[in-house]
């Protein structure tokens, strides 16, 4: 529990860019298969937003390890960490 | 806003502007602060029903239901998950989970897009005179994704997605981040989506400025947008006690100043703290500035805070004086104390008075508005310059629009300073930025796309580029208030916005989704990263030589790197741009001109006329830029015109080496 909630309290934000047309045919839509890939390395991240027509791809909170790990999975494109805007 | 429209050409021109209903169907999605909707800029008289095409909503929540959107502001919607994943959840005795805009820029930036008509508005009584946005029929959807602690990529991203999926045709945005490569900026690839779908992006160039290098959102799928003034300014003088006034501008209102001299201390002289001039929360001895006038220095802590903190301690007014930073660039606020704003030139002899003389004393002059200012426009110390540092060879900004000094709709749940401790509610305030240039420019694209539904959001930016001015009507130049001399491409892009000359260019300079693919191919971007930007596989050919000069661009940007022409003198580079203009006007016959300003370089096209004979029609011709060595950090810049005699298409020449 204690590593847990240390591993919680690294986590980041980030935008998970998908290859769509990587997708294995075993999915039936797009969401599914970006959850699993999520679960694949981390249990407790959820998903923040998806996104379908600016991106494919989903967002998420994961630490720097699962960050890593997820983008080495098949079909990511990238792993990017959130950026803060401001206004002009 | 007021007097931007007639600044603009529009007021005067206004047969020329559509009123069809192709206007009134063209939506303006915000992505800001959100709105308020009791805004008189919302009003939605005269307007027909919600657009066909418009799959948004308005969705409900604090203090927001679905009856706060009416047939102008026909979407809001809000935008939180990646704001309360990273900071916790929103406090809502603070702000509004919902749409409603408690901080007043989205309220102001919306209205100044495609607000409604609002007679006899003003600020104070400030700036008064008849509010409208640029396109008045056009409709807004507001998509709040900016909160108290920020903007995150996460919740823009969102809202440009559900942008794209709502249907609307123009997006503004006045927000940044730092410069990354476009296959990690969020709004960057965001905006490749929405230009695939025919949206035209908008977005504000950033007000790190006069520094070079210094832009924001410089994507070529992006119009970016710089900060020009208006004719107009708010005098208030610094009279001092040995009879001099120095000019500065003002929108206090309030209780006066008593009839007669009070003393004066700079700021630095009335504080323990080694920045202390700067005003800073609980830097000044209450002691030494009760009653007194205090000279504050601007920088570091917002200007409207510094007022505020000269008042807490007791001061009676306050004279703000520029830095070198700011030069004498004067931008106005609605104090909350008796002050006035001044250049540097103006700061520097009242700190000299102050320091030569035993018992300084000063007294502030509110005279008001004034309109007809010259030389007008010109271009905003702090809007954001070229280069362009993550593209050299693609010239940003795109051209320059008001931006300084705008009124326009503010959210009634904050003062106009923004300020906590501001207890005064206002339906219109004014602000500058180039987050108040860029909604000018998404609403006149709305009005352009609004008389030509058929144009790219590429040839709607072609438009408002080929067309914008340089030069004031006497002929001279656009200044740069930053150094009071000329200003440059690198300042300020294609030129001044002119819509009414928009709307009938001749010529534009399209571009298609795969043009900019080849783009990213002359990038060198991976496969991966290309797919990450355009959602797709795309293969670029190896056999084939991608350049960025080929992207057809309505600028032209040319960056040698003297390294590579070596350490000699008599070295020279030769680079070739091509471009295919598309004719949107009857046929004609169009000759080139080219004004270059350096010896160093020599340009050439080919060929030399291009003949249209229909609507449509398509020539390309070609660039031949030979270029001298020269050492580094030096710029030069010309002009490129084709005209028919009637339409003058011209496009920035930006020569650096680097």
């Amino acid at each position: 529990a204690a590593a847990e909630a240390k591993q919680k309290s690294e986590r980041a934000t980030y935008i998970v860019h998908m290859d769509k047309s990587e997708m294995p045919t075993s999915f039936e839509h797009h969401t599914h298969w970006y959850d699993s890939s999520l679960k694949s390395v981390s249990d407790s991240a959820r998903i923040i937003y998806t996104y379908n027509n600016a991106i494919h791809g989903f967002s998420t909170r994961l630490s720097p390890q699962e960050a890593d790990s997820l983008a080495a999975q098949p079909g990511i494109l990238s792993v990017l960490p959130e950026l803060r805007y401001e206004l002009h | 806003t007021t007097r931007t429209p007639e600044f603009l050409g529009l007021g005067q021109n206004a047969d020329l502007i559509p009123e069809s209903d192709s206007a009134s169907d063209v939506v303006i999605g915000v992505l800001d602060t959100g709105a308020w909707p009791e805004s008189k800029s919302f009003d939605d008289s005269g307007l027909g029903p919600v657009p066909d095409s418009w799959k948004g909503a308005c969705e409900t929540g604090t203090n927001f239901t679905s009856s706060s959107c009416n047939k102008k502001l026909i979407g809001a919607r809000y935008f939180y998950n990646g704001y309360e994943a990273t900071l916790g959840p929103i406090d809502t005795s603070k702000e509004s989970k919902s749409p409603r805009d408690d901080d007043g820029h989205g309220t102001h930036t919306s209205t100044t897009a495609a607000g409604s008509v609002v007679e006899r508005a003003s600020l104070f009584d400030y700036a008064e005179g008849n509010a409208r946005g640029m396109a008045t029929r056009a409709r807004v959807a507001a998509y709040k994704v900016c909160w108290i602690g920020g903007c995150f990529s996460t919740d823009i991203l969102a809202a440009i997605d559900k942008a794209i999926e709502d249907g609307v045709n123009v997006m503004s945005m006045s927000l940044g981040g730092g410069t990354s490569d476009f296959y990690r900026d969020s709004v960057a690839i965001g905006a490749f989506a929405a230009m695939e779908k025919g949206i035209l992006i908008s977005c504000s160039a950033g007000n790190a400025g006069p520094s070079s290098y210094s832009l924001s959102n410089v994507a070529p799928w992006i119009t970016t947008v710089g900060a020009g003034t208006l004719d107009r300014d708010f005098p208030a003088y610094a009279s001092i006690g040995n009879g001099q006034n120095y000019s500065g501008v003002s929108l206090y209102r309030g209780s006066e100043l008593p009839g007669k001299l009070l003393p004066l201390i700079y700021a630095a002289n009335a504080s323990n703290s080694t920045n202390g001039n700067l005003c800073m929360m609980g830097t000044l001895t209450p002691d030494k500035v009760r009653g007194k006038i205090v000279l504050c220095d601007r920088g570091v802590n917002p200007r409207v805070q510094k007022g505020a903190v000269v008042k807490a301690a007791g001061g009676a007014g306050m004279v703000l004086s520029n830095t070198a930073a700011n030069g004498e660039e004067l931008v106005a606020d609605a104090h909350l104390l008796p002050a006035t704003s001044v250049g540097q030139n103006s700061g520097d002899a009242i700190k000299k008075y102050i320091s030569t003389e035993s018992d300084p004393t000063v007294t502030i002059l509110f005279e008001g508005t004034k309109v007809g200012v010259k030389p007008s426009p010109v271009v905003a110390a702090f809007s954001s310059r070229g280069p362009n540092s993550i593209t050299p060879n693609i010239l940003k900004p795109d051209l320059i629009a008001p931006g300084v000094n705008i009124l326009a709709g503010w959210s009634g749940a904050v003062g106009p300073t923004g300020l906590a401790t501001d207890p005064r509610r206002v339906e219109f305030n004014i602000i500058s930025g180039t987050s108040m240039s860029c909604p000018h420019v998404s609403g006149l694209a709305a009005l352009l796309k609004g008389a030509h539904p058929d144009w790219s959001p590429a040839a709607i930016r072609s438009a408002l580029m080929t067309t914008a001015y340089v030069q004031y009507k006497d002929g001279q130049n656009l200044l740069d208030i930053a150094t009071g001399k000329e200003s440059t491409p690198f300042d300020h892009g294609a030129g001044h916005v002119d819509p009414v000359k928009a709307l009938n260019p001749g010529l534009v300079y399209d571009l298609t989704a795969d043009d900019y693919l080849s783009f990213l191919c002359a990038l060198n971007y991976t496969a991966q990263q290309i797919n990450s930007v355009a959602r797709r596989k795309f293969d670029c050919d190896a056999s084939k030589k991608y350049s960025v000069n080929d992207l057809n661009y309505p600028s032209f940007a040319v960056n040698i790197e003297t390294s590579r022409i070596g350490s000699g003198s008599g070295g020279f580079t030769v680079v070739k741009h091509t471009r295919t203009l598309t004719n949107v006007a009857a046929k004609g016959d169009y000759m080139v001109s080219i004004t270059t300003m350096s010896p160093a370089v020599k340009i050439s096209v080919e060929p030399q006329m291009l003949s249209f004979s229909e609507v449509n029609e398509k020539k390309s011709y070609t660039v031949t830029f030979t270029v001298s060595s020269m050492p580094s950090d030096e710029n030069s810049f010309g002009r490129l015109e084709w005209s028919d005699g009637k339409h003058i298409v011209a496009s920035p020449i930006a020569i650096s080496w680097s």
